[in-house]
């Protein structure tokens, strides 16, 4: 038995944020809620979910793993209004996930269930020297500025404290610097200066989904993967990153 | 030019 009840906007978000990195997802289902933990093709990127039992308006759940492709829920969610209801809904019978969507009318989709079982994938636990917690939409902005100029980004940390978003090109340099005074930044919990660099397109898509007031926790080391937290309502979603080496 | 390593080595 798996049935539950959640705003159609939050699930949408959540189900737009995964799929920008992996193909098809296992959502582990229990009485506390659904997870889910994958990794993307080339193992450079992990995105981890976690929506609470409390999240929802109406959960019932017993243990079940729920393949799907993301790609057939990113479309139907596509169609969700922000104004409606979304049941999800296990059908053990016809190995089938329902999705029915409620507010004027009642529509009601149904996917087919893929055969991919629960990988036990588990994020690591790394310890971070660094912490930035700024809005996304600051850190969208200066990724973008650090397009214009190469593919990868370093985020430093600096002997000052400072967080800054760098790139280098062949001729060219982008440079995007944030300190305890920028309006952007809600904290920074620094102990050391640290350098990591990673692929912009990851980072672009890792951020996609995001509004710009989302408040983005990012955990920053030396040559360390970068670990992207944030809220979608109740739900929390994580990405890890690999870095790129000198 | 930085070479893009995966995450097996941090697990």
């Amino acid at each position: 038995m798996f049935k539950a009840t959640i705003n159609a906007k939050d699930f949408k978000k959540i189900i737009d944020a995964t799929s920008n990195l992996v193909d098809e997802i296992c959502f582990e289902v229990d009485e506390n809620g659904i997870k889910a933990n994958a990794m993307d093709p080339s193992h450079v990127a992990l995105v981890s979910v976690n929506i609470p039992k409390d999240t929802f308006e109406e959960y019932i759940s017993d243990v079940h793993d729920i393949g799907v492709d993301l790609e057939a829920l990113k479309k139907i969610m596509g169609r969700a209004k922000s104004n409606e209801k979304l049941t999800l809904e296990l059908d053990e019978e016809k190995n089938k996930l329902n999705l029915i969507l409620k507010n004027d009318a009642v529509r009601k989709f149904s996917v087919s269930l893929y055969d991919v079982s629960s990988t036990n994938l588990k994020v690591p636990d790394i310890e971070y020297p660094n912490e930035v917690m700024i809005k996304a939409g600051a850190f969208v902005e200066a990724l973008k500025d650090a397009e214009l100029v190469n593919d990868h980004v370093s985020l430093k940390i600096s002997e000052d404290g400072k967080f800054i978003i760098f790139s280098k090109g062949d001729i060219n340099q982008s440079e995007t610097i944030y300190d305890n005074n920028s309006e952007s930044i809600l904290d920074l919990k620094i102990t050391e200066s640290s350098k990591s660099t990673f692929n912009l397109a990851y980072l672009k898509d890792i951020t996609k989904a995001t509004s710009s007031d989302d408040i983005l926790h990012i955990y920053l080391g030396s040559d360390m993967p970068v670990k992207i937290e944030y809220n979608i309502g109740n739900a929390k979603i994580l990405f890890l990153l690999a870095p790129r080496i000198e | 030019k930085p070479k893009q390593i995966t995450l097996e080595a941090f697990f």
